[in-house]
């Protein structure tokens, strides 16, 4: 744990709570992509499922806990209790057009297989390479799951980037949220530099991913400190 | 360390 990676965890509980608040003392969600917030929950899920299989820390445990319950009230309210306030109309960015593409790419480049010797699981060639079944510890599984986690991840804010943009503006709320969620990526990508440095370690899929997913978030950076520092909302 | 399938950032 470095000071970096300790940041980028507190920025990104940030992100979920100024969110969760905003809702919840607004009493609305207007301005929020519902779908966003479903891939968030989905990233959650599919990335934490090794909190039933391996124990890192107490601190790992409770925030990937905490996340997780986070994401599924932020997705409640969304779509529960405050439906009525959901704007629907301008969340149309279709969601299918990430998770499906996503999907296939973390079967063919994850860190388990190569595509070749996926097709030899799919094809069942090698009864050790078998993703389920007798003898497996469905590690394989986890493993496509969280690189499916990790990919999702670097596109999930999408659907909210191209809601903003279609209805041109954005409460003043909505963009602390959005700053905190790409401040959080930008330390991790510190946090990797420094651990490449100090503990040799390095992981491509996160590395990767982690920079496209804060080069989504460079445009917005920069409005966020041109506009909303001097104004009330982000005209664009 | 190539990280595998032990991930321990979050």
């Amino acid at each position: 744990m470095n000071i970096f990676r300790l940041t980028g965890d507190l920025s990104h509980l940030a992100a979920i709570i100024i969110l969760l608040l905003k809702i919840w003392k607004t009493r609305s969600c207007a301005g929020i992509s519902g779908k966003s917030q479903i891939l968030f929950a989905l990233v959650f899920t599919t990335r934490y499922l090794d909190l039933l299989t391996s124990y890192i820390s107490l601190y790992n445990t409770f925030m990937k806990v905490v996340y997780i319950g986070c994401a599924y009230a932020t997705v409640y309210l969304i779509y529960m209790k405050f439906k009525a306030t959901y704007d629907g109309n301008h969340d149309t960015f279709r969601a299918e057009f990430l998770v499906v593409p996503v999907g296939g790419l973390s079967f063919l480049v994850n860190h388990d297989f190569t595509p070749l010797e996926f097709l030899l699981v799919i094809m069942y060639v090698s009864y050790d390479m078998a993703l389920c079944g007798p003898g497996s510890n469905c590690s394989h599984c986890f493993q496509i799951l969280w690189t499916f986690s990790i990919y999702l991840e670097s596109v999930a804010i999408l659907p909210q980037l191209f809601m903003i943009s279609k209805t041109g503006e954005a409460e003043t709320i909505t963009t602390h949220y959005l700053f905190f969620l790409g401040l959080y990526r930008a330390l991790y990508l510190i946090n990797w530099i420094w651990r490449f440095y100090f503990e040799g370690f390095f992981d491509l899929i996160a590395i990767v991913a982690g920079v496209v997913q804060t080069i989504l978030y460079c445009d917005f950076f920069y409005l966020y400190v041109t506009k909303v520092v001097y104004s009330e909302r982000l005209p664009l | 360390i190539i990280a595998r399938t032990r991930h321990d950032e979050l």
